[in-house]
């Protein structure tokens, strides 16, 4: 994250680290249930088995492993199947992880929104993250807060792509505030009445972070695919297991 | 020909049954090289005048990528007609013979164009000697001309308005590539080749339609996918699927989608939420006979909905509902959904449905994150 600051541990318990060996911590991804967790499918690119990838849970501190820390194997990665590599349009899959998480102070899943709750321009939320901060990657989890943009502004900040309805923007025209290398995966969540939280953007893509080139984040538009989370996870629990 | 002496023969073998006319044996065939087809005559034999055996050669030969290639050039009107008229030569349907393209058309081509292939340092074919053709009208011989009618283009060509051809593909792609612009105008979803959206005017590629997944905002891109009969309902991949088959425990749709949202809650006026089965494309109540806890979990855990809080067995006022009841022996059946445990036609001995609560799963609570007193 850039122009972040540093959490504090337990603030963000829908977080989670996916991770492979050697490289360790690759994705950002977030829990939606005591078995599943989202992240983008760009994260899996040339790594498809699930067998080489961990889930870490309820940890701040990467280098530090914490007392309140699950890891889980992964189980099955759902890809969606018209995520195109070429355009990072439908950036995102679904994770099953090997067992349950035991639901604690510092591993909860966050919510998910309705298909129709969508997100209204200049909204705040906050994007979270072992990403890049522009000079070093950060040991401790990162948080910053992002503005939402209409996605017809976000396109004049991309000629060379399109900014399609699968996608969310957020952050600052002066890329103050913004998601970065390392980030991808996990949450833009915007708390609703009652201290809910709710996932509305999985980190996907955006201009060179830390580059002259400056300008919103853009996130994959979990509410358009909140139907289709809910679906595959059906299938799989019910019909396929 | 039946046989091959016959071919022979029309080569001029005596070996040709008798009883096989000539006629029969006209080597014209219909023209199918897509660059020609738009040529006022549609008959042709092989070989051609570039010496290629048959249209697929010749469809996959290199002057067939040099003359659309040219032709964009404007280098001469009616070049496309020529090329077509040696790539497909006419064909005498009397005869069997070529009928060639009269030298003039030739020589007018050749002086247009050989000089704007050399720009690119490029030949003008061999094979197009312009003296190998007859000039027009001499020595009773026929040959072709263009007439006022002849397209220019050919069909995987868009003729601007100024009368230049430009590739098909580039129509409307964002560039301009008639000389006069014309082929970036009217730019809709039909001239682009694709489909559009009759709510908002958005155009999808035509792979996009009937897939699976909505793209217009109203889903009219996946309606009218399927001509299911009365019997069958159609899956979420269009496919169609018996009725009875619906939510009776094994996949028939290849997606699934016969055994999706297959258990409900019902509430009625008394807030009450009675579990319904959705079974065969009717709804059913669950009898309650031989109910127990797991069950209600099951069913919970199916909606994608917390622990059950609340299970009565309520007794039923209809006269004749629906009724599916616990398969008997539905523990040792291993099921891993609450309606493929569930079995139609058999009475309902406590005449008892199932009333269920769910709670709903916790979510979105950070309870870990302390208040920073100031």
């Amino acid at each position: 994250i850039l122009g972040g600051r540093t959490s504090r541990p337990g603030r963000w318990p829908w977080q989670c680290s996916l991770q492979s060996e050697p490289s360790g911590h690759i994705c950002g991804c977030v829990l939606i249930a005591k078995k599943w967790v989202l992240t983008v499918a760009h994260c899996f690119e040339g790594r498809e088995n699930a067998a080489v990838w961990k889930v870490v849970l309820g940890i701040n501190n990467l280098d530090h492993p914490s007392v309140f820390m699950q890891t889980r194997f992964v189980k099955t990665i759902i890809l969606h199947p018209r995520y195109s590599r070429a355009v990072v349009d439908y950036d995102i899959s679904i994770v099953e992880l090997s067992e349950d998480i035991s639901e604690t102070g510092y591993v909860r899943p966050v919510c998910l929104p309705n298909p129709e709750q969508w997100l209204e321009p200049d909204t705040y939320c906050y994007i979270t993250g072992w990403g890049h901060m522009g000079n070093k990657m950060p040991f401790k989890l990162q948080e910053g807060e992002v503005r939402i943009i209409s996605l017809e502004h976000c396109q004049s900040y991309f000629d060379m792509k399109t900014i399609t309805t699968r996608m969310i923007c957020a952050g600052y025209e002066s890329g103050t505030v913004d998601s970065c290398m390392g980030d991808s995966g996990g949450p833009l969540v915007c708390e609703k009445p009652g201290g809910r939280w709710t996932l509305f953007g999985l980190t996907s893509w955006g201009s060179v972070c830390f580059s002259k080139v400056l300008g919103p984040g853009v996130y994959s538009n979990v509410s358009y695919f909140v139907e289709w989370i809910k679906r595959q996870i059906y299938i799989q629990t019910f019909l396929l297991n | 020909c039946l046989y091959n002496p016959c071919l022979d023969s029309c080569g001029g073998s005596s070996l040709c049954d008798p009883n096989n006319s000539l006629n029969n044996c006209s080597q014209c065939e219909p023209i199918t090289l897509e660059l020609c087809m738009n040529l006022p005559y549609n008959s042709t034999s092989y070989p051609n005048y570039f010496g290629h055996r048959t249209q697929k050669e010749a469809s996959i030969s290199w002057e067939s990528s040099l003359f659309p290639a040219l032709v964009q050039t404007n280098c001469y009107k009616y070049l496309m007609f020529f090329s077509c008229t040696i790539l497909v030569p006419k064909c005498d349907v009397n005869t069997g013979e070529h009928i060639p393209p009269c030298r003039a058309l030739c020589e007018h081509s050749k002086e247009r164009c050989e000089s704007v292939l050399g720009i690119v340092g490029l030949q003008w074919p061999e094979d197009t000697d312009c003296s190998q053709f007859p000039e027009e009208n001499s020595d009773n011989q026929t040959c072709l001309m263009p007439d006022e009618y002849v397209e220019e283009c050919s069909p995987s060509h868009f003729k601007c308005r100024s009368g230049q051809c430009v590739l098909a593909s580039r129509r409307c792609d964002g560039q301009a590539d008639c000389d006069d612009d014309s082929d970036e105008e009217n730019c809709g979803c039909k001239e682009r080749d694709l489909w559009e959206c009759p709510s908002n005017k958005q155009c999808l590629k035509h792979t996009v339609i009937c897939d699976g997944f909505p793209d217009c905002p109203d889903y009219m891109d996946e309606k009218n996918c399927s001509f299911c009969q009365d019997d069958e309902l159609e899956c979420a991949n269009h496919a169609c699927v018996s009725r009875d088959l619906w939510c009776d425990g094994e996949a028939d749709c290849s997606d699934s989608s016969d055994e999706w949202d297959c258990v409900t809650l019902s509430i009625n006026v008394n807030s009450s939420s009675f579990l319904m089965v959705h079974r065969a494309a009717t709804e059913h109540h669950v009898c309650a006979d031989g109910w127990q806890e797991i069950l209600s979990q099951l069913a919970c855990k199916q909606m994608g909905l917390g622990e059950p809080s609340v299970t009565k067995l309520i007794q039923e006022q209809e006269k004749e509902p629906r009724w599916l009841t616990l398969h008997s022996n539905w523990e040792s059946l291993n099921g891993t959904t609450l309606h493929e445990l569930l079995v139609n036609g058999q009475s309902c001995e406590s005449r008892s449905k199932i009333s269920l609560l769910c709670t709903k799963q916790d979510c979105g609570r950070r309870p870990a994150a302390r208040m920073n007193k100031r």
